[in-house]
């Protein structure tokens, strides 16, 4: 087993300086994490001033771990070592173009990575154990779990977790994060209840992409300026094409564009709910009635008619004593303001 | 109110403007305020005593101007525009928008049609652009409140391309008109306005007449189908008879 | 007082709260 792992170290080295990574990581995953065999701890450093940056694996022995992250083409290794000479890490670098292969093998190793993670109390550790997660989940679009996670750490309160200093720009880069993943996720309620949280958290109101997530709140159709800008500040990954001929950007904005129409029209034409969308009527059919099936929207299709109707979230009844309620606090705000000129 | 209080210190800004200004400069003091994104009430500029000044005077026109942004409405400016100065751009947008406040002021539901007449729109879609962008979008420049319902825009309402109207929910108020103060008084005396939670119920109890009316119509309707019904069914059980003879 | 007027006025256009079909065989 020892001349084993000899082998596969020494092929994850040669990998690595081939800057194939994904198989480095492959070579390394076979080894046996169980069998407590090592006796000497080996450390692989890659570096890198291509400006990538992200964690995406780590391997441990003996119930120790070392993770590794790598940011902004620095390398900062950090060890929750109780028995040093009894670890072996490495670490694994993916490039944002090959996001499919590696996102899923990052996820495996993350994945192994959540059961230690539990058991330490390493404070810098579980944060990096975080950051890493989001990220891996922002790769895979799974953006609404990546979204809560980011908001989770940029709300850490702790200024120097160990001898790891966080300072705003990060934790401002990780709220950034958070919004940008939030308006590529899947329109629908649950999407509705992180906006208004980042909504209301006034850190937001001063982020560049603020404007945006302004109208994405208030469920408003983006065109095409707003689209573009926000096009600019997406990772490629999160601009990648689908297998529909749409890309991960479109269909979000088609979505919420889509939610928004339902909140301005009690029904509209597929010709014209096209149009509005910037996409073939049959797509806009398609996508509507996906998007009721998975009830992230209210309403029905009329086929014959080529017609879609849109149903409140509420009754009809219900929205009258909503507008009665409305009516009610317009009027004491004009009996306040009357009080207030001494009327 | 949200525009109230957005448009309050746009108007005192031109209020202060107008004060400062006399004859001729105030035109452009009012193409720049009838211009504004964020401004859509005129009186208290109207009301500054150099405005007024300009009523008879050779710079009359610059008044009825103000005036029409005030009170009036595109198909007002289509009638006098041999006597006015042409508008730029952004004050047809705004005039377009103040007509739809006008046309909302006195119908709840306003068809395409008449919309498309009174904005001089062609098409549908160009309508309902206009609606969503200019009416129910607009304002959208302004800071909102966290505390405030996602809601910014002169009007609110729902769009109903099948049967092509458009539903008002709420309208930004206009300018009154010299005379109209009256007839909102006695809406308010109508109305038992003091009341908030019987606010809607006392409008309703207004028609409760027409209510039970309207009842007792359903149900002669109702007895009247159900009467059919039967008679429909006797017929069919009727035939199902003769049939079952004829094939024994 | 301008400003109040047109928020009177305003509010006084939001009554009846909804007219539409479905409303009025629902509130039947």
């Amino acid at each position: 087993e020892e001349q084993v792992l000899i082998i596969r170290e020494k092929l994850a080295e040669l990998y690595e300086s081939e800057q194939q990574w994904s198989k480095a990581a492959q070579m390394l995953s076979g080894i046996d994490l169980d069998s407590g065999m090592r006796s000497e701890s080996t450390i692989l450093f890659s570096v890198s001033d291509d400006g990538c940056s992200g964690i995406y694996s780590f391997l441990s022995i003996d119930g120790t771990f070392i993770f590794v992250i790598w940011l902004s083409g620095s390398l900062m290794t950090h060890s929750d070592c109780r028995n040093v000479s009894k670890l072996l890490v490495y670490i694994l670098r993916m490039s944002w173009s090959n996001v499919d292969d590696d996102a899923v093998n990052a996820e495996a190793f993350i994945n192994k990575a959540s059961f230690l993670v539990s058991n330490s109390q390493h404070e810098v550790l579980i944060l990096q154990y975080k950051v890493c997660y989001a990220r891996i989940l922002d790769l895979k679009r799974k953006f609404l779990e990546a979204a809560l996670r980011y908001y989770d750490i940029s709300q850490i309160e702790k200024r120097q977790i160990g001898d790891e200093t966080i300072d705003e720009d990060a934790l401002e880069q990780a709220l950034s994060a958070a919004v940008t993943c939030t308006i590529l996720a899947a329109a629908g309620p649950q999407r509705s209840r992180v906006l208004a949280t980042l909504y209301k958290d006034e850190r937001c109101s001063k982020l560049k992409i603020y404007p945006i997530l302004q109208k994405v709140y208030l469920e408003r159709i983006l065109r095409k300026p707003e689209i573009d800008a926000f096009s600019e500040e997406l990772k490629p990954h999160q601009k990648a094409l689908l297998p529909d001929n749409y890309t991960v950007l479109d269909r979000a904005i088609i979505e919420h564009n889509l939610l928004s129409a339902s909140k301005l029209y009690t029904n509209i034409r597929f010709d014209e709910l096209g149009t509005l969308l910037g996409i073939p009527p049959h797509k806009a059919e398609k996508i509507a009635s996906r998007m009721i099936c998975e009830d992230r929207m209210r309403g029905s299709i009329d086929q014959v008619e080529a017609v879609i109707h849109f149903e409140d979230d509420t009754e009809e009844l219900q929205q009258w004593d909503q507008q009665i309620v409305g009516v009610c606090q317009a009027l004491n705000d004009i009996l306040d303001s009357m009080a207030k000129k001494g009327m | 109110m949200e525009i109230e209080e957005k448009q309050a210190e746009v108007i005192d800004h031109f209020v202060k403007q107008a004060s400062a200004q006399k004859g001729s400069a105030l035109g452009s003091v009012f193409v720049e305020a009838t211009s504004h994104p964020s401004l859509f009430a005129f009186s208290e500029i109207l009301a500054v005593p150099t405005v007024a000044e300009l009523e008879g005077t050779d710079n009359s026109v610059h008044l009825e101007v103000l005036r029409l942004f005030a009170y009036g409405t595109w198909s007002d400016y289509k009638r006098k525009s041999g006597k006015l100065p042409q508008l730029v751009p952004d004050q047809v947008l705004k005039l377009k928008q103040l007509t739809v406040l006008t046309l909302a002021e006195t119908k709840k539901v306003l068809s395409y049609d008449q919309l498309m007449l009174e904005l001089d729109v062609t098409n549908v879609r160009e309508l309902e652009d206009f609606l969503i962008n200019d009416c129910m979008y607009a304002v959208r420049n302004m800071y909102l409140q966290l505390s405030e319902l996602s809601f910014g825009g002169l009007v609110r309402g729902k769009l109903d391309q099948l049967r092509r109207y458009f539903e008002v929910q709420f309208a930004a108020g206009r300018d009154l008109r010299p005379g109209q103060l009256g007839s909102m008084i006695q809406t308010l005396s109508n109305c038992f306005w003091l009341c908030s939670l019987e606010l809607a119920s006392s409008t309703r109890l207004a028609t409760s007449d027409n209510l039970l009316v309207t009842i007792q119509d359903k149900i002669k309707w109702a007895d009247t189908m159900s009467e059919l019904d039967k008679k429909h069914r006797k017929e069919l059980e009727d035939r199902v008879m003769e049939v079952k003879k004829a094939v024994s | 007082e301008s400003s109040l007027l047109r928020q009177v006025s305003s509010l006084l256009r939001r009554l009846p709260a909804i007219e539409s079909e479905k409303f009025q065989d629902d509130f039947l």
